[in-house]
């Protein structure tokens, strides 16, 4: 599941 | 990082400071919807929140910075600086039909209910719509200067080139973000005509 600390991307 | 995003981001960084350039040089915001750039601004400002939370990278950071800084400065010079030359009568577009639509969807289709996820996810949503008022604005003046065609041509691109590094991430990192990949899929469908008329014709000066 995506979270939060995965948001590398701009 | 992989050379597609970079690309997209400086596709979307040239696309910005085309922006600013064109307003600053020309003194004028004419063909250009103000309602775009608002829609723009709230987008950077739901996403970019965990500046202060999350720390990823020094280009990370100083990008995001950028595009904030970016957004609400071209905001000024539309609204403050040179607003005799904002075209209201062209620029009609309803964003609230825009934006409740998306603060819904937000609450209802995410990764995780909290603040920062669900903003997150407003701003991928409205990101994705955000153009809507540029691109009627230019369908309804029948057509944009070269340097605006030029802008949007790069901010079409940026998001284009994102869905290229999504793919290259589902297969070397099988990473992938079913939301922002929906609608970054949307995002540059609404440029395909846009697309198509600035590569066969150049859609300034009909």
């Amino acid at each position: 599941d995506v979270n939060l600390d995965d948001k590398d991307e701009l | 990082m992989n050379v597609f995003r970079l690309l997209g981001d400086i596709s979307h960084l040239l696309a910005i400071i085309i922006l600013l350039l064109k307003i600053w040089k020309t003194r004028s915001c004419a063909g250009i919807s103000g309602r775009s750039q608002v829609l723009f601004a709230v987008v950077y400002t739901a996403r970019y929140l965990d500046l202060f939370t999350s720390y990823i990278s020094a280009y990370n950071s100083i990008m995001k910075l950028v595009f904030l800084a970016a957004s609400y400065g071209t905001i000024y010079l539309m609204f403050i600086k040179f607003k005799a030359s904002y075209d209201h009568n062209h620029d009609t577009f309803r964003i609230e039909f825009l934006i409740l639509p998306c603060v819904l969807l937000s609450l209802l289709i995410n990764h995780e209910f909290s603040p920062l996820e669900i903003l997150w996810t407003f701003s991928i949503y409205l990101e994705s719509v955000a153009i809507l008022p540029q691109l009627f604005m230019v369908s309804k003046t029948g057509e944009a200067e070269s340097i605006t065609s030029h802008y949007l041509f790069a901010l079409g691109s940026y998001r284009a080139l994102y869905i290229l590094n999504w793919i290259y991430r589902y297969y070397a990192e099988s990473h992938y973000d079913v939301i922002a990949i929906v609608a970054g899929i949307v995002q540059t469908v609404l440029y395909c005509d846009f697309f198509y008329l600035y590569i066969t014709k150049g859609i300034y000066g009909q």
